[in-house]
């Protein structure tokens, strides 16, 4: 009924302490962590010197043509997201080891803390002996220290005082000695921590009184029904809503129940067009919660408006255009996942599409592929060229200064720009593409078969290479154990595809090759887009123009010098059950540019 | 009988979405 | 909300009306029109003689006009024989029959189509085809022809690979996608 109170603030330092600890400890071991990880071997680095020689190359261009504005939307949007020095968690850390400092420094201080600990019986620092040690040990400690301090054996010299405290100090080396050998003596400090027994122990509130009795308890209880009435049901709420509102993917699960709306009433005698997909991403919840005062059509507006590259002369609608745009990216791969869920081709595919418009700023024309290039103008380009060019390797079958009048571009400074950039976009090309089982020869009924597909990386600029020209050797897999346990490692050891070129994007960008897997039967999707982040873009840099190869040879070109590039796809399902041959139509995309992509078929020949 | 129907008219429109795209 | 129009005999829905409610309003109302319509009141699914007989001997002018050599008014009657399956055949009628006899006539123009050069059409027909499910290899080696024609020359190749994975050795679509090939390498210098 009546508690003792912490009046000598012998116990309530204890409890911060421990509250302290339990949070700065763990928190201080993951800040220190991120920091060391953070500066070593990050996602961020690369030392493949080719790719960034490229890379170099690219952001030289995009760094001389993106706009100011976007300039100065990419220091606000980084600035939201940056992990700086001064924020929250750092500064927690060290007020909270400060305080720790504090509490430690104040314990020390305070006289009944100190008396309280020195009142704890520890027989092996009485005995001076280590924890470890044996009865042996004990035993001689005893007995070199009775020597010492045995009432009979003290010298005659000393005072009464001084001979007081020698006694006191041998009692306490028996009791010692006899808490670690006698058995009753054992079982009583084991269990009471003292060989006399029970000793005097106090129950209490480790809290001063006035603040349970007094003047402070209102404020107590107060503090505690904020804390659990309020406080804490409110970050509680909050996170829980956070989570429940945005799907696996990232986007809203109003945006992700919109596509899926869309997809459950797609008729198949619709046509897919970017404008449809556009008109589908003007509906996501993202944008209205961004801007609760645009309506549907605005969006859409603002939309159309990047992709033709329109001048916004207010500098709100021009900030609201980079936000919604760069919201794209996740809003589009929501999209594609949820196409692929719904084995729609024809509306993964047109994303995809989408995906490059949006990044290049470039509306689906037929000759997208020049529009993406800088400088170009578009109004020359469409009166002139008596030749048809649509591809970029259409238009390096002519010479420079032809290209200079076909993209209507006079200034040599701007046409050195576009070349480079023109041929430092990555063209895809099949080597070979197989199903391949690590360990078999073949693909064995309802076996766990994984796509192989060879690709060369090579410039527009350079001369078509047919894929008999390299050898089988080239193409073969490694048979080792460690490619069977694992035969995707092998798409790790390539490097990080670098920065794009697209200098109307708000944000940053790495490109990205997509991948989509559906079967020649039905036409159907297959399983979820797998993503490859990692390729190298070695044979960029090598010079190979086919402006001065007219043939290809031993003397110009040697397959050992061209880097073979791997994408492995895993399959979402066995191989079938009965032998025969499968047809698949593989897709392998990039994201950013607009460039020849892969579409092709490959047979899976299931035997016995 | 509809859905076929539906299929068969919608043959004007695509062809002036292809028109446009092409 | 629903209401009926006594006078039309037709429902319309009010308020917010989902696209998916649209087209059952709009086949409930097809029904009903051809329902009323109907003068014989021992109606079944077998189909009309008499519309039978219009569209046969719309589509056989058309085929003799084609013998003849007279392709665009060959061309043009087959056209409206498939009209007319589509305006006279009642909604109840077997869907099996209306399904084989409207994929007969297409073949029909479709080829009619590619001769006479009118590429975009064929195409559309040729999809119509592919969505009611005769994914077939003479649909993809004419689809593979017309997008050529139209100079869509990946989406050729799409359409003349997926012929050869249904028929792996057929000589026309081999013969395409040789085609595709040397013109896709032009155009991509």
């Amino acid at each position: 009924q009546s508690y003792e109170y912490d009046e000598s603030s012998e116990t309530w330092p204890f409890f911060v302490l421990t509250l302290l600890l339990m949070v700065l400890i763990p928190l201080t071991i993951l800040q220190v962590h991120k920091l060391l990880l953070g500066k070593s071997g990050g996602v961020d680095d690369t030392d493949d010197p080719d790719q960034n020689l490229i890379q170099k190359q690219l952001e030289n261009v995009n760094d001389a043509l993106v706009s100011r504005d976007v300039l100065r939307f990419r220091q606000v949007f980084d600035r939201k997201g940056k992990r700086g020095i001064l924020n929250v968690k750092n500064v927690v850390i060290v007020v909270g080891w400060f305080l720790v400092a504090s509490i430690v420094q104040r314990v020390m201080n305070n006289d009944a803390i100190v008396e309280a600990a020195t009142g704890l019986f520890d027989p092996y620092s009485i005995l001076s002996v280590s924890i470890n040690a044996n009865d042996r040990e004990i035993k001689s400690a005893y007995r070199k220290l009775s020597v010492k301090f045995h009432p009979d054996k003290l010298s005659k010299d000393l005072s009464p005082e001084e001979r007081t405290v020698m006694e006191e100090a041998y009692v306490q080396i028996t009791k010692a000695y006899e808490a670690l050998t006698d058995e009753l003596t054992k079982e009583n400090f084991l269990r009471y921590g003292h060989p006399d027994g029970p000793q005097n122990t106090t129950h209490g509130i480790a809290l001063p009184r006035f603040l349970v009795d007094g003047v402070g308890s209102p404020l107590v209880v107060l503090f505690y029904v904020a804390l659990l009435g309020v406080i804490l049901p409110y970050f509680v709420s909050k996170w829980w809503s956070k989570t429940q509102l945005h799907t696996k993917k990232g986007i809203h699960v109003k945006t992700a129940s919109y596509f899926v709306d869309r997809l459950i009433n797609y008729k198949p005698s619709e046509v897919v067009t970017v404008d449809l997909i556009i008109n589908w991403l003007s509906h996501a919840e993202e944008f209205k919660i961004f801007y609760p005062e645009f309506k549907q059509s605005d969006f859409e507006g603002l939309l159309h408006d990047h992709l033709n590259r329109r001048e916004e002369p207010d500098k709100a609608r021009r900030y609201a255009r980079y936000r919604i745009v760069a919201k794209c990216h996740s809003l589009l791969h929501g999209l594609l996942d949820i196409s692929c869920g719904f084995r729609n081709t024809d509306i993964a595919n047109m994303t995809l599409e989408t995906f490059k418009c949006i990044v290049q700023a470039v509306p689906h024309s037929p000759y997208r592929q020049i529009f993406q290039l800088p400088h170009v103008d578009r109004k020359k380009f469409s009166e002139g060229s008596i030749d048809e060019v649509c591809t970029l390797g259409k238009l390096f079958t002519y010479e420079d200064a032809k290209i200079s009048k076909i993209l209507g571009i006079s200034d040599e400074k701007n046409l050195k720009e576009t070349l480079t950039v023109a041929s430092n976009i990555p063209n895809l090309k099949l080597l070979k593409a197989e199903f391949l089982v690590p360990g078999e020869p073949q693909v064995t009924l309802a076996s766990t078969p994984h796509l192989s597909i060879k690709l060369l990386i090579r410039s527009a600029k350079h001369k078509a290479i047919p894929a008999e020209n390299f050898p089988q050797e080239m193409m073969e897999e490694p048979q080792d154990f460690e490619f069977q346990k694992d035969p995707f490692a092998v798409m790790l050891k390539e490097p990080l595809l670098p920065y794009s070129y697209a200098p109307f994007f708000p944000t940053k960008r790495r490109d990205g090759i997509c991948c989509l897997v559906g079967l020649q039967k039905d036409g159907k999707l297959l399983q979820t887009p797998v993503t490859i982040q990692r390729l190298s873009l070695k044979n960029l840099t090598k010079d190979f123009d086919k402006r001065q190869i007219k043939e290809l040879n031993n003397d110009n070109f040697k397959p050992e010098d061209w880097e073979i590039g791997t994408i492995k796809i895993p399959l979402g399902q066995p191989a079938p059950n009965e032998t025969g041959d499968v047809f698949f139509r593989v897709i392998v995309k990039s994201t950013d540019y607009f460039t020849s992509d892969l579409d092709f078929t490959v047979a899976m020949q299931v035997r016995d | 009988n509809q859905a076929l129907s539906r299929r068969y008219n919608s043959i004007l429109k695509r062809k002036e979405i292809c028109i446009k795209e092409w | 909300t629903l209401q009926y129009d006594i006078n039309t005999k037709k429902i319309s829905g009010s308020g917010t009306v989902l696209e998916s409610q649209e087209i059952n309003i709009a086949q409930i109302n097809a029904l009903t029109q051809s329902l009323v319509a109907e003068s014989n009141p021992n109606f079944t699914p077998q189909p009309h003689d008499d519309s039978t007989k219009l569209i046969k001997n719309l589509f056989e002018s058309g085929l003799k006009n084609a013998k003849q050599n007279r392709l665009p008014e060959a061309l043009k009657n087959i056209t409206l024989a498939i009209e007319m399956a589509q305006r006279k055949r009642a909604p109840w009628e077997a869907f099996a029959v209306q399904l084989q006899e409207m994929q007969f006539m297409l073949r029909h123009k479709i080829d009619l189509s590619l001769v006479q050069g009118k590429y975009l059409d064929a195409l559309q027909d040729l999809d119509m085809l592919l969505n009611t499910g005769l994914v077939q290899p003479e649909i993809m080696i004419r689809k593979t022809d017309a997008l050529l024609k139209l100079g869509q020359l990946d989406q050729a190749r799409i359409d003349c690979e997926r012929g050869l994975s249904l028929q792996p050795q057929n000589v026309k679509l081999k013969a395409l996608m040789l085609e595709c090939t040397r013109r896709l390498a032009n155009y991509n210098g």
